[in-house]
């Protein structure tokens, strides 16, 4: 799953 | 990063920048819905929490610093500056914008990627910003026609959330594991809602004449 530490966008 | 981001994030600031040189040099915020300015302020500040304690890049961090202060700022000119508050219109500006941030509130209560503080929030800001806008298309139905920078400052967000579907579209094709629904929904649902401003306004375009939005 998509660890929060990839939101990398604005 | 990827050439539709960047777009997307520099049409995302031109919008703002546009808005708040607007209302810094007219000394007027006529036509711009104070309830919109607001619901993004939340949105930024809701989003970009995490400014100072997750570093990503200088330019995540340079960018959220702009968005922040650029959004709060056209909220102060709006309700502080004393020309400026003279030219809002509070009795056109009535959208109750608390009908959108308690339901937003409650979805990201329930859907969100994690049950953590961090990521319920981003969740109701990425549904806070979906809708954000509604209150400036009501305002701009009301008041029937708009004047150019306001009809800019909407275009221009409309085509921010245009290309950062197409950034996701690429990110999905090119980053494996790169699946955020909660984002790709509410955003897809934003940029609906900018679709039937979007056709008023080719139209306006064409026949060059005052953007007149049907009653």
């Amino acid at each position: 799953d998509s660890d929060s530490e990839d939101k990398d966008e604005l | 990063m990827n050439i539709f981001r960047l777009a997307g994030d520099l049409t995302h600031l031109a919008s703002v920048l546009v808005l708040l040189l607007k209302i810094h040099t007219i000394k007027s915020c006529a036509g711009i819905s104070l309830k919109t300015q607001e619901l993004y302020a939340i949105v930024f500040a809701t989003r970009y929490l995490d400014l100072f304690t997750t570093y990503i890049s200088l330019y995540n961090t340079l960018m959220k610093l702009i968005f922040l202060g650029s959004s709060f700022s056209i909220v102060w000119y709006i309700r502080k500056h004393k020309i400026v508050r003279r030219s809002y219109d509070k009795d056109q500006d009535t959208f109750r914008h608390y009908f959108i941030v308690l339901p937003c509130f409650v979805l990201a209560l329930i859907i969100h990627e994690k049950f953590t503080v961090r990521e319920v929030l981003w969740a109701f800001s990425l549904y806070l910003e979906a809708v954000a806008i509604l209150p400036q298309l009501v305002l701009l139905q009301r008041t029937r026609n708009i004047d150019n920078l306001t009809g800019q400052y909407v275009f221009l967000l409309g085509a921010y959330r245009a290309l950062y579907i197409l950034n996701w579209i690429y990110r999905y094709f090119t980053e494996p594991h790169f699946v955020h629904w909660i984002t790709w929904i509410s955003g897809l649902v934003q940029t609906l809602l900018y679709a039937d401003f979007f056709y008023y306004y080719f139209q306006s375009m064409k026949n060059n004449g005052k953007l007149q939005l049907p009653a």
